[in-house]
């Protein structure tokens, strides 16, 4: 569980974003590097060809949200609330101990 | 009542003690062949314990192969405890893991970062670092894929201890790679570095920190080599590693081991690390797949 007390006060959500070309990486690896966003890249941004995928909490998720449409870069919802995912997997390992 | 592999369940996520306990259950049920080191201790002292694969002989050719370097990737250590029992079992019914065998050693480290693996399961699930403390800064650990003496400190990497990947103080700073690098050097006849990491579906080669070519580029990305590589299951493709300086397979390479891969497991586009338990089996099946085709090739072009 990710501190489960600072994931109840925010829904952390993974998004993954689809670059087209380098200038879309390049603005990816300086939003990488904006780290009062506290962005966990789950995949770097490394070349277009890969999908980046991106932890944010969600006090930070409209901010980034808005930084990717500003710049016409496209993005889908990889994870929509990682504390439901979370709890999905303890419930599966505990089901399987019994 | 004693336990046996065939009740440890290989299609759900286990505890590293549970894990632990199933190394031993398998070197007592195939002890004709499997045996369990311990090649160092953790930064918390906790054991690294290596699935020895052998048939006899002195010093033989050896393959080696990791899982877990990176903490939160969990479908990586229990894809390693299904490929354990798959490799002991397939002993004289599979005709070309005998035959391997026959001839050459397998070294399996299960969990190459047991602290931090403890962690993803108390404390952060996201937890991907070691758990060692940095001198001068209240952020723990280093990423111990940044951490190997191949290009150390280089682009891909960051000195910010508070980062995901920082690199660590210096080189092999990290015990749980010490750890590794003195087991393959005091070896000296390993022939094949294979580490498991996830996710994004793709086998890498180096090199990770300079963006040139490996000298054996030609064999390491043949055509032939990647279509057996890859059936319609796997779907790796063959690609430069991201730009990631003082990585594993870049350090095994420059010390001599040709065929150095990095596997990243499946990326069904849903859940990332969070890989439900239900595709464990797929993702060690279709993986299986891969890594066979290396070793056999291995097996077969000794150098």
């Amino acid at each position: 569980t990710v501190s489960a007390d600072l994931m109840f006060s925010c829904r952390h959500q993974v998004l993954r974003i689809k670059t087209r070309n380098e200038e879309e990486v390049k603005q990816l690896q300086l939003l990488e590097s904006l780290e009062h966003l506290e962005l966990d890249f789950w995949t770097s941004p490394s070349s277009p060809a890969l999908p980046v995928d991106v932890r944010i909490p969600a006090n930070n998720v409209q901010a980034v949200k808005a930084i990717l449409e500003s710049h016409g870069i496209e993005y889908s919802i990889l994870i929509e609330d990682l504390q439901v995912v979370l709890d999905q997997e303890k419930r599966d390992m505990a089901d399987s101990q019994q | 009542r004693e336990r046996t592999t065939s009740t440890f369940n290989y299609g759900t996520y286990h505890s590293l003690d549970d894990i632990y306990a199933e190394l031993d259950h398998l070197a007592y049920e195939y002890s004709d062949i499997v045996s369990k080191l311990e090649i160092g201790r953790s930064y918390e002292n906790r054991p690294l314990y290596v699935l020895k694969f052998s048939t006899g002989g002195r010093n033989r050719r050896a393959i080696w192969i990791d899982a877990g370097i990176h903490s939160r990737e969990w479908v990586t250590q229990a894809s390693a405890v299904w490929m354990a029992k798959k490799i002991a079992s397939s002993y004289g019914q599979d005709p070309s893991i005998t035959s391997l065998l026959d001839n050459m050693d397998i070294f399996l480290l299960t969990v190459t970062n047991p602290d931090g693996y403890v962690f993803t399961h108390t404390t952060n699930r996201m937890w991907r670092k070691t758990r060692s403390r940095n001198q001068g800064s209240l952020c723990i650990g280093v990423d111990p894929n940044r951490n190997w003496d191949a290009g150390f400190g280089g682009p891909g990497a960051s000195n910010n201890p508070c980062s995901e990947s920082y690199h660590g103080p210096r080189a092999n700073s990290e015990v749980e790679v010490q750890s590794v690098v003195n087991f393959i050097e005091n070896h000296g006849n390993i022939q094949a570095f294979i580490t498991l990491h996830s996710y994004s579906q793709l086998l890498m080669y180096p090199y990770g920190y300079k963006c040139t070519q490996p000298a054996d580029h030609v064999e390491l990305v043949r055509p032939e080599l990647k279509s057996l590589l890859c059936s319609p299951l796997c779907l790796f493709s063959l690609s430069l590693s991201d730009q990631a300086s003082g990585g594993s397979i870049d350090w095994s390479y420059d010390y001599g081991i040709k065929y150095s891969f990095a596997f990243e497991l499946r990326d069904t586009g849903r859940y990332g690390f969070l890989l439900p338990a239900s595709q464990i089996i797929p993702t060690a099946q279709e993986t299986w797949l891969g890594l066979k085709k290396i070793m056999e090739h291995v097996r077969d072009n000794p150098y």
